[in-house]
């Protein structure tokens, strides 16, 4: 599904030169579950917007089912991103004058969804969240995890194929983070692909496989045994 | 140090009413190291605010060093917050176009600290936090734990007595979140009073008190064994 070769990421500041990525070479099967560990800084996030069509790499190619992005025109990227990638942003990325309903369907609108059935969608994915008694709350309406939440269920309600996790429990409880990694654990049982980076061990554990990144390098990449 | 009385926070959205706190009454003195805990969306960070001098609460009483904050005027409010107070954002509340630096140095210079030494104790706050190599970089330009621990050193550069820290460690790597766990209890020893909401059971083992908030009320408060 995913194929990452050789990538570089490279920011210049003034006469500093930053190597986000150095020399990244992944690939991750379809139906996978693979958590990405590693330093604060030290290139995760950076990845993980390659993956998602977000930003593109200065160096090297990321093929995905097969065909280099960098062959995609933007509409063809920008539908990519709507139809087979659901991402979950470190930050959140809500839009502040909606509500919490209104930035789930979003997705859904630019998929052509008709209303009955994307507000319903978007209802049962804030519903699945914890999220019922909080659908008209905008984002500074709403605590920092229940923020983080709501763009769990913005990135899960178009049913995407491949999930982009980036630290979804970084603001939950144990209770929430808990019910966020059963989610994700059925969600791969229903046959999707899943890449979340985390810094919580129990997550960790869930996936079946663990990329370990320090310095925009890959420094380990191991399956668990067998099950 | 701090009292709060039967502290009360109601928001109205339409005919729905939120009851963030619902009669939250709590004294810290001087030197404690508190750890509050609770689920996603119970009140933590709005009573943090209060506590803090960046909200008021709809009913009750908070009495700071003995004095009830309704009774200070908006500059004095402002003077508690710059000289007495370091506050350590959920969501970092970074301003954009200033570098890290920068944002280190905002809060010495509203205390009128002359720009060679402000820029010294900036620097040496980002190098307590491991970004000495990022000073230059504006938010954008850094990983989401990297502009966390911009925030950590904005709020220590003051040298404040009270430490409001709001989940501090949540884009933390386990090494980088050690670190930020040693710095407060340092802090702490070296006389500060600390109140940290987290998540992470780390930092809740390394203080003094577990305060624990359900649902806009304080469910238990206990101090550990006597050391
Ligand atoms: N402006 C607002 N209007 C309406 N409700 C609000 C507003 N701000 C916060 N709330 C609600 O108040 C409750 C408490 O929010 P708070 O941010 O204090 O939670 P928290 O304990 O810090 O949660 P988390 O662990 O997710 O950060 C939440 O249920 C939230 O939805
Ligand atoms: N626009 C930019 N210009 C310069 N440097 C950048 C820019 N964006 C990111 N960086 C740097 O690239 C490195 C990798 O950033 P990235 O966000 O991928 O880290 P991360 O592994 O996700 O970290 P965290 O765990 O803290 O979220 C960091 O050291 C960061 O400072
Ligand atoms: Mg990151
Ligand atoms: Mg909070």
């Amino acid at each position: 599904m995913i194929e990452m070769r050789n990538i570089r990421k490279i920011y210049q500041l003034g006469d500093e030169e930053v190597r986000a990525l150095d020399g990244v070479s992944l690939r991750i099967e379809d139906h996978e579950f693979a958590a990405v560990i590693g330093p604060s800084g030290s290139g995760k996030s950076t990845m993980m917007h390659i993956l998602g069509c977000l930003d593109v790499a200065d160096e090297g190619e990321y093929l995905l089912d097969g065909r280099d992005i960098s062959d995609y025109t933007d509409d063809q990227l920008a539908e990519v991103r709507n139809r087979k990638i659901g991402f979950i942003f470190q930050q959140f990325n809500l839009l502040q004058k909606l509500s919490a309903l209104e930035n789930v369907e979003l997705p859904l609108i630019y998929q052509g969804v008709p209303r009955v059935e994307r507000q319903k969608r978007a209802h049962d994915a804030l519903e699945l969240v914890g999220l019922g008694d909080r659908m008209n709350h905008r984002p500074n309406q709403l605590s920092g995890g229940q923020q983080q939440r709501v763009a769990i269920a913005r990135a899960l309600a178009t049913k995407p194929e491949l999930i982009l996790a980036d630290e979804p429990t970084g603001n939950l409880d144990s209770h929430s983070s808990a019910e966020i990694i059963g989610l994700l654990h059925r969600l791969h049982e229903q046959g999707n692909t899943i890449v979340v980076i985390t810094h919580d061990n129990d997550i960790a554990e869930e996936a079946e496989r663990i990329i370990r990144i320090r310095d925009g390098r890959i420094v380990s990449d191991e399956r668990k045994g067998a099950s």
